[in-house]
């Protein structure tokens, strides 16, 4: 399976964001920012942190607030395989719309966004 | 992954990401011995006391009896003005003083995520305090493993090791431990282990754990039972490695041969839990990142970690023809330099006992991976095996030192691990 560890990060990293967001009853920008804050500056992690919300930041807050799950943004944004030959891994029980339509939905979502154009190149 | 390549195409740090080794990082005299802690540091094999001279490090034998210098940088050094005998000779001559060696896995080293970089409700900055030493040891935290470990626990439970227990029994122990285990590691890797440091001629004898535990029936692929190591392989594997430890470790030497894990039970005991990502929801259960990760074909153990009965019964199968191997190995096979011993069943008997204790066996696995044993499993695995190869074997561990307590009143803690 390509980018399985890609993928598995992606879901990780969002799920903690959405709870984050939750659990600070927060914007998913603010939760992004406390998390980053979080993280120490050693090996720059802090700072590659940043970046990354930086560059998803406005797709992921995008997502988040049409109340989508980690798996479905992260095959949105192209993170987990939308390779149809290969299955549509997933770790929440599947949206009532199911899986394919909600991913379909996301991108008509994200259909402005470079980001989705330069995935496949990061 | 371009970010790691880039950290591994550094000079320094190419080492580290070699997988065969397991030598320290930052080791300015080359004895294999450092005074750095992680990147294969002293978290992972005993502090050296002279990091700008090669003939100091632990697990040597004393140079003129450590008169002037510590030389095997166990603490231990100088002469008793009243008799002008040397400390080292009063203490620790003829007491059976020895070392600890572990080849291993990913349990044997301790792979650890804490709960907590995943769990948002109590997630503030200490959280991650810790995330750069964690790297550096490969997720790994030997300073706190069953077999090596010595720090005191941050991560729950209690440190209890057989480095611990051994350097109780006798003071003239102190340091000389080595934790050789790497992550993902099964018995044809450590055919090929290269890492280990003893001096047939200078240096002490060692108990010698080997502690592949579950990657040979443990891997990620879709049909997982052709992957497994086969018994005929495991003998192979066991005895190459075997072969090539009596050409490194001094007379007098033991190996012990533990059996693979009792990888039936995660099922058994998580699959209806929740994840620590699930906890906040109650949405995501280990069935569900189990049935995710084998999706992904990214599942550690396909075999047991599965919700598949029939798999996961065969999977124990072959883990318990593996166990026989070893055990039959233990029974049958001579080497000039070293006994081996066998101890099965570790992982059973610790449930068992938590059981007994009135605790529920969730406590005992790591909760991130679903799959690891934890702490406290480690410090009751530590217990149970000191016990038992005490009873067994005493002569494995040697005798009890009656200078401890002199040697603490003269040398307190010895410097430190």
């Amino acid at each position: 399976v390509s980018n399985r560890y890609t993928c598995i990060g992606c879901v990780l990293m969002v799920t903690i964001i959405e709870q984050l967001a939750q659990v600070h009853n927060n914007s998913v920008q603010e939760a992004m920012t406390t998390l980053c804050g979080y993280l120490p500056e050693e090996a720059r992690l802090r700072s590659t942190c940043i970046v990354l919300a930086e560059l998803f930041g406005p797709d992921l807050i995008k997502l988040i607030n049409h109340k989508l799950n980690a798996d479905v943004i992260c095959h949105a944004v192209q993170l987990c395989s939308n390779d149809p030959v290969q299955p549509f891994c997933h770790v929440f029980q599947k949206p009532k719309a199911g899986l394919k339509r909600s991913i379909k939905y996301a991108q008509w979502i994200l259909k402005e966004s470079s980001i989705m154009r330069n995935t496949e190149f990061l | 992954s371009l970010y790691l390549r880039k950290i591994c195409n550094q000079p320094l740090l190419k080492g580290l990401c070699e997988t065969k080794s397991s030598l320290p990082m930052l080791d300015i005299d080359q004895d294999n011995f450092s005074v750095f802690p992680s990147l294969r540091g002293y978290h992972w094999r005993g502090r050296d006391c002279n990091d700008t001279d090669n003939s100091f490090y632990p697990g040597r034998r004393p140079e003129d009896w450590d008169l002037i210098r510590d030389s095997n940088c166990n603490g231990i050094w100088g002469f008793d003005p009243e008799d002008k005998i040397p400390y080292e000779k009063k203490f620790c001559d003829g007491t059976d003083s020895r070392g600890i060696m572990v080849l291993g896995d990913s349990a044997a080293a301790h792979f650890h995520i804490p709960p907590e970089w995943l769990t948002a409700i109590n997630m503030s900055e200490q959280t991650f305090s810790n995330l750069p030493v964690a790297i550096s040891n490969e997720f790994d935290w030997p300073q706190l493993s069953m077999y090596t470990g010595y720090q005191n626990s941050t991560i729950g439970g209690w440190t209890e090791s057989i480095y611990l227990q051994l350097r109780k029994n006798n003071l003239c122990n102190h340091r000389d431990y080595q934790n050789l285990a790497k992550n993902g590691y099964s018995s044809d890797n450590l055919r090929n282990t290269n890492s280990l440091s003893r001096d047939q001629e200078l240096d002490k004898p060692a108990v010698v754990f080997y502690a592949v535990i579950g990657n040979d029936v443990c891997n990620s692929h879709a049909d997982t039972l052709k992957h497994m190591t086969t018994p005929k392989q495991m003998k192979l594997n066991v005895m190459t490695t075997l072969e090539h430890l009596d050409t490194l470790l001094p007379k007098g030497s033991h190996v012990v041969l533990v059996a693979l894990a009792a990888g039936h039970l995660l099922w058994d005991i998580l699959h209806d839990k929740y994840h620590p990502i699930g906890q906040l929801n109650k949405d995501v259960t280990y069935n569900q990142l189990y049935g995710f990760l084998s999706c992904l074909e990214s599942n550690p153990c396909e075999g047991w970690m599965n919700k598949n009965e029939t798999l996961r019964n065969l999977t124990t199968e072959r883990a318990n023809q593996l166990s026989d191997v070893l055990k039959e190995i233990a029974v049958s096979q001579k080497f000039h330099n070293f006994d081996v011993i066998y101890i099965g069943r570790i992982y059973e008997r610790v449930f068992a006992k938590w059981r007994q204790m009135g605790k529920d066996p969730v406590d005992l696995i790591e909760p991130v991976d679903g799959f690891h044993p934890n702490q406290i499993a480690s410090a009751l695995g530590a217990d149970l095996i000191w016990k038992e190869v005490v009873n067994m074997r005493p002569e494995v561990f040697g005798k009890n030192n009656p200078y401890n307590e002199e040697i603490t009143a003269i040398f307190g803690d010895q410097g430190g691990h």
